[in-house]
């Protein structure tokens, strides 16, 4: 069947979105089906493959608004095997206009249930999350079976990992008890630094083997790559960034 | 009279907790009376000073539901000069929780306008935002006077600028007649990378004489500092990181 990741973590720039599109992608590369659905206002996941938000006819937008089936808004990457639900800066306020509807954390979760075709010919879908834990979020993480978390190796990211493992557990209580975290992946990595080498030592000692073997190192060609439009893996394939994501396409797939 | 700045960008990551901390630290130093308004339910402005939020009692939480005056949610910090209200993650539901008030979105200009003694004693009040034009964001532009906006050298962080534009200008039409940008700082700086100095020369050609001549470079001594609860100028005085935020302050200061 089609497995549902959501990628997530409330703390901002910790590489949600460059995990989310390069994951995607190396999976894809892999001979993995995967539809990559962008819930972010900032449509980052969206321009980071090349699509243009304002072009788009339907969007995440639409789905969350029960205003277009899932199926509508999906539209094929230049990527065999993958393909992109695009987000909308409209998203941004969805919390509010979801207000008065009945269920509205349940949007994404019964937009995808509804979507039997499209999830037949899926093996994957990934969810690119905005920072924080707001509706959007919440939705994602009541449509998931588990959740990616990127983990920069940062003493404020570290921090904030408390708020999300009590969101995730609030929301296995209340919306979805299947959901667990599927791993932690540390990001932007930098083993000559003692702060990245203490995250990174107490987040191994605190989380165990949620956190995968597999860590991205800081690359600026991966910081490089979406101006272009382009996956690390189309942008630079002698990159070390482009290296550590196959690498842990692999150790992901291998991962029960 | 005291100046209410905003430190907000929607993009998650881009140094605007780094930046609300060490310039209010950098200026309180300079003899300026500062208070530092934590408005993210992450908390990280609050721990970044050495505030223990499980510990404080009233929190901007209580302020924004009008639970308590802004006053009493003052707290004295180490630096004579700078007080801080701190944050709450109970702030990540004032969204839904304020939804069914009367204008939700000026509970933050009503708690400071309310304020009078308080802001007699003042020269700045800076309020740091969190990842998102949601209702926290919008509540701290409509009751500054301007806003301050970190632009990390990358280039999601210089695409995510015009929504954060139109925002202010949708603000400025509805709420808040006066609102101005106060300035963009240019942060985690490294001119040897190509990407960065592309964004650096793309955001002087378009933003002009908004973007301060001072840049903050990235430097690792700058995300070490909170985890030890100091700002870089308790830290590390001696770092290219304090420097960068001593001339940003007077720069700051000179900027009419
Ligand atoms: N391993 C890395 N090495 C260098 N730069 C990186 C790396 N991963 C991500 N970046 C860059 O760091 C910035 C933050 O990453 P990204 O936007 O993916 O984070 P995010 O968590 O999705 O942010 P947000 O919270 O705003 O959604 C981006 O400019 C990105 O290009
Ligand atoms: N100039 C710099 N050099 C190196 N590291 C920096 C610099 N500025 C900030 N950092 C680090 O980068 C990370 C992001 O910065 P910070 O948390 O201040 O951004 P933010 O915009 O407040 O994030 P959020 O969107 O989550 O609120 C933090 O770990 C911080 O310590
Ligand atoms: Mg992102
Ligand atoms: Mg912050």
């Amino acid at each position: 069947g089609c497995r549902i990741i959501a990628v997530a973590n409330q703390k901002g720039g910790v590489g949600k979105t460059t995990t989310a599109v390069n994951l995607a992608v190396s999976l894809a590369m892999t001979g993995q089906r995967v539809l990559l659905v962008d819930l972010d206002p900032q449509c980052n996941a969206s321009t980071g493959l090349g699509l243009n938000p304002a072009e788009s006819g339907t969007s995440a937008y639409e789905v969350i608004l029960e205003e277009a089936p899932l199926a509508d808004a999906v539209v094929e990457s230049r990527l065999a095997g993958l393909s992109v639900v695009p987000s909308s800066p409209d998203l941004s306020s969805a919390d509010v206009e979801l207000a008065s509807h009945e269920s509205p954390a349940l949007k994404l979760k019964e937009a995808i249930s509804g979507a039997m075709d499209l999830k037949r010919d899926l093996d994957w879908i990934l969810v690119d999350c905005p920072p924080s834990l707001n509706l959007l979020t919440v939705n994602a993480l009541a449509a998931c079976h588990s959740v990616l978390v990127p983990l920069q190796c940062e003493y404020y990211a570290l921090e904030g990992l408390s708020q999300l493992i009590l969101t995730i557990r609030r929301v296995r209580e209340q919306l979805n008890p299947g959901l667990r975290i599927e791993g932690v992946i540390l990001t932007m990595v930098d083993r000559r630094n003692r702060l990245s080498q203490q995250v990174e030592s107490d987040a191994r000692e605190n989380l165990g083997s949620l956190v995968y073997d597999t860590v991205i190192p800081r690359n600026v060609r991966l910081s490089e790559a979406p101006s272009f439009g382009l996956a690390i893996a189309e942008y630079d394939p002698r990159s070390s960034g482009h290296a550590a994501y196959r690498n842990f396409a692999t150790e992901f797939l291998s991962t029960p």
